[in-house]
């Protein structure tokens, strides 16, 4: 009967673009904010 | 009527690779820049914790409604990401300024004794990365030229 | 053939300098000052005076950066992250050196010389990377590889003008070597190549950023190579966890782009569904369920839903593969252009079968892609001719045709095998409102009231069924098919006795009808 594509983690009914946070093929969730890069102004990279 | 089809050489050396490969899967910090603090990578919570991203956790709104300590962690220790991004606007919301000389956020406690078109003096309260605190600053001058 | 005396010595005295560097810079930071410093040195070892000695030292220092991470990797003590961050500071700054010298090499207005580089060190690195695969055997290790590809993307992916200017050659010199990776040539880097075929930069850069959708047709043609490499384990309803997992990652991705991009998906299902093993109902369902955004699908559960008037039966769906071509050898379309235009040679039809089986094999007996190319061109062609008439595609005006004689052909005098595969070529134009869908609808409905044996019915009704029962999405052209044979009286379709030839079956028709009124 094939998966239940509702459970793999995706928020299938997101009215926005999945992509940009997908976390890749094998993660169940998506990426959260301190998963993605940003170019935040360069002043912010204290290190 | 198609039934099952025995795997050829080809494919059964293939499969012997991708065996081998799939006990080394790649790591979800594989595929991102280095991170200093919090590489990205699942931490497995009990159960009993909420295991999917918070609701619009990544909006503006939800960052606000963070505590100060918790946007200073983030933008301390998620640096170059979206969090610390949301995190830097959050605080600004709540009338901090960062400093681009010193790298620190600072927050007025009073009227300034002296303000003009280049700087501002007078008490200040700065959040000091190091000894993780708030702290007071007397008659310190906030250059303008300084603030991000 | 050998490296120069002293190459690989210079190579690795110049790569642990970079590195070093590199990693005393708080990250982030450009390091294009060390940058300047380190191609002056590169220069006076005299790395940079000819072509070959670039491409030497380049995969020197490939190999180099490689065998320190599997060192790092043998190294017991070296666990986890820890391992991790040794190997990307090896890694990231092997990277960043590649990513300054593109950026920089020639002037910044001279892309050529900036593509030949990049070209150059992806070519290098999938070439060590594929004979390390060879030499290791199962000892193979993606990830040193994986992280050179993603970081060397994403650094060069990064919104800077002289990179946005060479954007569409990065990602095209990218999609030339995931195919050369593809994984039926490097099956033990099949993960890391999915994760970087799906990965969200690559995603939006290839599908969504890019403008005329310029990258659509080589995105296709890695889902492809997947789709290849994936077929032979998939047709084996029983997948082992290595397979099981790949399948799911595939899922993912095509849930992606069936939420994101549905209209690649409408683009490109014909060349997809040429290479999905046919039992591989579900996630075919998934592609053909993709309908362009800007169209609102009719509730196919609405009683009376008359599809003939749905404005959008009238157009057809885009087509971007030259199915036509694909009809071999050409002795056999022209046949086929002459029988349709004029019902001669009579032969035609008696030597179809001829034409379509390729062995002996069971279960491998029919040329798939043929098959599908000859279902679509023949009802293009029924379409193109009812419509010359001045008429329009429906139970009447698709009936008594060449075009019809063909299809009526290929259900009686196929195999049990051959049958299956001509349905579901029929069935896969079962999407979104539209020409085709209209037409194979009807068609596949003809067929069923016409049928000279109960056989071809109840095959008919598996095609769809098993298309039915899996987990969704279904495409919206299925269900209205589905809906009309089982209310539709004229199909007498609760008479027939494989409906009833077990209880769970009976159950499960009546669940769907009932679900249909």
């Amino acid at each position: 009967l094939g998966q239940d594509l509702t459970a793999l983690g995706l928020n299938l009914n997101s009215p926005d673009n999945l992509y940009p946070t997908f976390g890749g093929p094998w993660a169940d969730q998506p990426c959260r904010p301190q998963d993605l890069d940003f170019h935040v102004p360069p002043e912010y990279l204290i290190n | 009527p198609l039934g099952a089809v025995p795997l050829q050489k080809e494919h059964q050396s293939q499969f012997q690779m991708m065996e081998s490969a799939f006990y080394h899967m790649p790591q979800p910090s594989d595929s991102e820049r280095l991170r200093t603090y919090l590489p990205r990578n699942q931490c497995s919570t009990p159960v009993y914790y909420i295991q999917q991203p918070l609701p619009q956790s990544d909006t503006l709104e939800f960052y606000q409604r963070l505590g100060t300590e918790t946007l200073f962690f983030v933008f301390y220790y998620m640096e170059g990401t979206k969090a610390q991004f949301l995190a830097a606007k959050a605080l600004k919301k709540q009338s901090w300024r960062f400093h681009t000389k010193y790298m620190m956020w600072f927050q007025r406690h009073e009227e300034p004794k002296t303000i003009n078109e280049d700087y501002e003096q007078g008490t200040y309260i700065y959040f000091d990365y190091e000894k993780w605190g708030q702290r007071k600053k007397e008659g310190f001058t906030f250059e303008y030229k300084y603030l991000e | 053939y050998e490296d120069p005396p002293g190459l690989v010595e210079k190579t690795d005295f110049l790569i642990r300098d970079w590195i070093s560097v590199y990693n005393s810079q708080p990250t982030g930071r450009d390091s294009t000052k060390a940058f300047s410093l380190f191609v002056h040195q590169m220069n006076c070892q005299g790395i940079l005076k000819t072509d070959d000695l670039i491409t030497r030292f380049f995969r020197l220092s490939t190999q180099l950066c490689v065998e320190s991470v599997y060192r790092n990797m043998s190294d017991q003590n070296l666990t986890g992250n820890h391992l991790r961050v040794k190997c990307f500071n090896t890694l990231d700054a092997f990277v960043r050196l590649v990513a300054l010298l593109v950026k920089h090499s020639g002037d910044s207005t001279n892309s050529t010389t900036k593509i030949h580089l990049l070209n150059k060190v992806l070519g290098i690195v999938a070439g060590c990377l594929l004979q390390d695969h060879e030499q290791r055997g199962t000892e193979f290790q993606q990830f040193p590889y994986h992280r050179i590809f993603i970081m060397l993307f994403l650094e060069l992916n990064v919104p800077e003008p002289v990179l946005e200017t060479i954007n569409m050659h990065v990602l095209t010199a990218y999609c030339h070597t995931l195919h050369i990776l593809r994984p039926s040539k490097a099956a033990g880097f099949c993960y890391a190549w999915l994760e970087l075929v799906s990965h969200r930069v690559f995603m939006g850069r290839m599908l969504a950023s890019t403008p005329q959708q310029k990258g659509w047709a080589m995105y296709a043609q890695l889902l492809i190579d997947l789709f290849k490499y994936l077929a032979p384990f998939l047709r084996n309803a029983e997948l082992a966890k290595p397979v099981t997992m790949l399948y799911k990652g595939t899922l993912r991705v095509l849930l992606v782009l069936l939420h994101d991009f549905p209209e690649f998906l409408c683009d490109y299902h014909y060349g997809f569904c040429d290479v999905i093993p046919p039992n591989c109902i579900q996630m075919r369902n998934l592609i053909l369920s993709a309908f362009p955004r800007n169209m609102r699908l009719p509730d196919p559960f609405t009683p009376n839903l008359k599809v003939d008037i749905l404005q959008e039966i009238a157009f057809g769906p885009r087509v971007l593969n030259n199915f036509s071509s694909m009809i071999t050898p050409i002795t056999f379309k022209k046949d086929l252009d002459s029988y349709l235009k004029l019902r001669a040679p009579v032969t035609f039809l008696s030597e179809l079968r001829s034409n379509l089986q390729v062995s002996n094999e069971p279960g491998m007996r029919y040329n798939i892609p043929l098959m599908n190319a000859l279902v679509l061109y023949v009802g293009t062609q029924a379409i193109g001719f009812i419509r010359g008439k001045t008429l329009t595609p429906n139970m009447q005006t698709i009936a008594h045709s060449s075009h019809m004689d063909i299809f009526q052909n290929l259900a009686v005098d196929l195999d049990t095998e051959g049958r299956y595969l001509f349905l579901n070529s029929i069935a896969n134009q079962l999407r979104y409102p539209n020409s085709h869908t209209h037409y194979f609808s009807c068609t596949l409905l003809y067929l069923f009231a016409e049928a000279n044996t109960e056989a071809i019915q109840e095959q008919i009704t598996r095609v769809l069924l098993e298309r039915l029962i899996v987990n969704r999405p279904h495409p919206w052209g299925l269900l209205i098919t589905f809906i009309e044979l089982i209310k539709n009286p004229n199909y007498k379709f609760w008479n027939h006795e494989f409906v009833h030839c077990a209880s769970e079956i009976e159950k499960l028709f009546e669940s769907v009808a009932r679900s249909c009124f």
